[in-house]
């Protein structure tokens, strides 16, 4: 689901309430496409409740206009990276980490991704350890919110979106089409079935791919796998392949056409 | 702005499912 758009009535609130203007492309998105619901990860935080979701409490009135100090211009940071908020911020029992930036997601356990809103990075999307000790932050290629969302559409319905969820943006992942087309191992073909099924998006092209692995891959496992993957949200033209499949050499996939069907 | 257009329209697809 995504979450209705946000009145700009209530994002102005937002943003007087904590001394801030939210980053352009992200105001945009909340006013006009929607506040919370499918995206990257577990899906995008709502504006109005994701501090209590991370955080467990809500935030400090600074803590957004606190600006965080790294810049994506600067060299890589280092594991004391954390240094650069001030000897005030480490010596602060209550001090949480990451002032300047909203959490868009996690992506599971201490894993995050957050918009800086305030500081010299501004507008762009970085990703963090909660546990800011043990990694630093690494902002994405992405020049805004905008261009962070778009790719993962692009991404997901294009079957490039993979199982885990702290690789699953990075430009250089190879598409997992390609991996169950072209893989000479059958674990990886099976790996990239499960990757593309995963997606929230199934376009026509990835439906294909799947099919034709569903009744042409020479393993039994990838087969049943692509099976699996298509029957959990299947459309008519999923039927003629789940019907072939019911034809398998191999009885694991006869069964998972068999219950696919029959869901 | 164009980019949000494009967007609403890549979602779409997730709208249909629903």
């Amino acid at each position: 689901l995504l979450g209705p758009p946000m009145p700009e009535s209530r994002v102005v609130a937002f943003e007087e309430q904590y001394g801030i203007r939210l980053p352009p492309c992200y105001r945009s998105f909340l006013t006009t496409i929607g506040n919370g619901g499918i995206g990257p990860g577990a899906g995008l935080l709502h504006l109005d409740d994701w501090d209590y979701v991370v955080l467990g409490a809500p935030i400090r009135p600074d803590h957004l206009s606190t600006p965080f100090p790294l810049s994506p211009t600067d060299p890589a940071p280092g594991p004391d990276w954390y240094h650069a908020f001030g000897p005030a911020w480490l010596d602060d029992d209550d001090a949480e980490p990451y002032p300047g930036t909203i959490a868009l997601t996690t992506r599971g356990c201490s894993l995050y991704t957050l918009l800086v809103v305030t500081g010299p990075a501004r507008g762009r999307v970085v990703d963090v350890n909660l546990e800011f000790d043990v990694d630093a932050p690494s902002f994405t290629h992405d020049t805004d919110f905008l261009d962070w969302y778009e790719r993962w559409l692009d991404q997901t319905g294009n079957g490039m979106h993979s199982a885990p969820p702290d690789v699953a943006l990075r430009d250089d992942e190879p598409p997992m089409a390609a991996i169950l087309r072209d893989a000479s191992d059958p674990a990886l073909r099976e790996v990239a079935a499960r990757g593309l099924g995963r997606a929230p998006i199934l376009t026509p092209a990835v439906r294909s791919l799947l099919g034709a692995a569903a009744v042409g891959d020479p393993a039994p496992e990838v087969r049943r796998t692509a099976v699996i993957m298509l029957g959990r949200r299947p459309t008519p033209s999923d039927d003629d392949v789940l019907v072939r499949a019911l034809t398998d050499a191999s009885a694991d996939v006869r069964e998972a056409a068999l219950q696919a069907l029959a869901g | 702005d164009a980019r949000l257009r494009r967007i609403a329209a890549k979602l779409a697809p997730v709208r249909d499912l629903l």
